[in-house]
């Protein structure tokens, strides 16, 4: 494992303490998108079926079963705990989310490395995690007030996917035959994504001033 | 093979 893939799990772990920390402590879960939460929960629960089959590292088997947990708490959280839902906005987070999916499913049954049922799945997970944002950041631009800990969370999940990016650089000039077009180009997009986001989120850091996206 | 060292990611 090199640098900026331990920097990306990190960054990757802290958005979603962040997260827990907003709606466990502040029993709020303002802005934060619960179609974006249960497409993450789609992704983890696809992608870490192999948790069953095959053995990596503990750190590797640990670090899944925090991210299928957490994932699968916020959700919870925000659908059944009663304080936390009556703070959902639940009015602007209208994408249409279960349409998103369907095409991820469809592309990864065309588009995959190997015809496998834990490989289309593992293939689908790339592909919906690329766009599983898109409502987050819709609600985000929505949203008149954006409170320090969701902007800071939609950060550091941007800064996980360029960690991430890096990542694949350093491995592609240090391991052998390391080719993965499917994992690069979904993760680029997904990157990309965000790149309006970072372009505000740093012009509110450098004024001093509360992060406001443009309608 | 090549495939698996990518599934060593999350």
């Amino acid at each position: 494992m090199n640098i900026f893939r331990l920097a990306g799990d990190m960054t990757h772990l802290a958005s979603v303490l962040v997260l827990l920390l907003k709606i466990h402590t502040i029993k709020s879960c303002a802005g934060v998108s619960l179609k974006t939460q249960e497409l993450y929960a789609i992704v983890f629960a696809t992608r870490y079926l192999d948790i069953f089959t095959s053995f990596y590292s503990i750190y590797n088997t640990l670090m899944k079963l925090v991210f299928l947990g957490s994932s699968f708490s916020i959700v919870l959280y925000m659908k059944y705990h009663k304080t936390v839902h009556r703070s959902y906005d639940r009015e602007q987070d209208t994408f249409r989310h279960w349409f998103l999916v369907l095409p991820c499913l469809l592309l990864a049954l065309l588009i995959h490395e190997k015809f496998t049922f834990l490989e289309v799945l593992w293939t689908f997970s790339l592909y919906l995690e690329a766009v599983a944002i898109l409502p987050q950041l819709v609600l985000l631009q929505r949203t008149r007030n954006i409170d320090n800990l969701t902007g800071q969370y939609v950060f550091l999940l941007g800064g996980y996917r360029g960690l991430y990016i890096l990542n694949w650089i350093y491995r592609y000039f240090t391991e052998p035959h390391f080719v993965h077009w499917i994992t690069w180009i979904s993760g680029l997009v997904q990157t990309l994504l965000y790149a309006d986001f970072f372009f505000y989120y740093s012009q509110s850091w450098k004024n001093n001033k509360k992060l406001q996206l443009p309608a | 093979p090549p495939q698996q060292r990518m599934h060593d990611e999350l």
